[in-house]
């Protein structure tokens, strides 16, 4: 509901999430660089996005000791 | 090794999916991975049963986080077989394990290897190709904001917190880079893929790699 508790903080979300992506963009200089702008977690704030969706566990492995691959 | 190489020109690499509001990314990079590898051996693409995996792999912790080499070792360790999506459908909630019984279908995971490939992504390049697609943990703090193109900054390593299916790399361009699933459906980053320089272990891509033996 506009006006609403919710629908400000939500609203604040994204104003910082325009604030990122302008200083992540900032780094795009080549066409191929990656973009950074609106999607679907714009509405989201950080913290929740990584209780969301950060959750893999890290499990450290053994160094690669297989043969190099001459490029 | 090829220049470029891509595991979905060989129409073994299932559609993108969305894994919701449910932290289970590691069980969809395992079961990418597995679905694969199967395709890859001769069989039909199928999609197999992430909730499956969610529900039953006990080390882990369903919703709320888990590792795709935990994931990988209670395959090996118990020999389960995972059935098809449409036996098993996912539901974004973690649920009450469903035993099936060793003579129900599905495919099982005999072997899988693990290693840091930091420093080595040419090897990593080679075990995806002779492997298949791979499954690994990166740093995705960034991709909330992420809408294309090939990520060059604002990912360390060491600080993972995501895991993915990575299914080809392309060396053509100006910018070599991987070619990476992701499981936050189609409407993000390139139609679900994300692509991610190659060298300097950006994102920490090269930090946990595990490839599956079927």
């Amino acid at each position: 509901e506009i006006g609403s508790e919710e629908s400000d903080r939500r609203h604040r979300y994204f104003q910082d999430a325009t604030k990122r992506h302008a200083y992540l963009n900032s780094f795009s200089a080549a066409p191929q660089s990656a973009r950074y702008g609106i999607n679907q977690f714009s509405d989201l704030s950080q913290e929740e996005f990584r209780d969301l969706y950060l959750q893999a566990q890290t499990s450290r492995a053994p160094c690669f000791s297989g043969p190099k691959t001459v490029g | 090794l090829p220049a470029k190489f891509d595991w979905r020109q060989k129409a073994v690499v299932a559609p993108v999916q969305n894994q919701q509001a449910c932290g289970s990314c590691w069980a969809f990079s395992v079961v990418g991975a597995m679905q694969s590898v199967h395709a890859i051996e001769g069989s039909k693409l199928e999609q197999l049963s992430v909730q499956q995996v969610l529900d039953c792999s006990y080390k882990n912790k369903g919703c709320s986080g888990g590792s795709p080499l935990w994931a990988l070792d209670w395959l090996k360790q118990t020999g389960v077989k995972l059935v098809p999506q449409s036996e098993y459908p996912y539901k974004a909630k973690t649920g009450i394990c469903h035993f099936f019984s060793q003579s129900h279908g599905g495919v099982a995971v005999t072997n899988f290897t693990a290693h840091d490939f930091s420093g080595q992504e040419e090897a990593m390049m080679g075990q995806l190709v002779e492997r298949g697609p791979l499954t690994a943990i990166v740093d995705a703090v960034s991709w909330q904001d992420y809408l294309g193109g090939i990520i060059q900054h604002h990912c360390s390593s060491q600080w993972s917190n995501h895991a993915i299916l990575v299914v080809g790399y392309d060396t053509t361009g100006d910018i070599p880079y991987w070619i990476v699933q992701n499981s936050w459906g189609t409407t993000w980053g390139n139609e679900g893929y994300v692509y991610i320089k190659i060298g300097g272990n950006v994102c920490g891509i090269a930090d946990s790699v595990a490839a599956v033996f079927l």
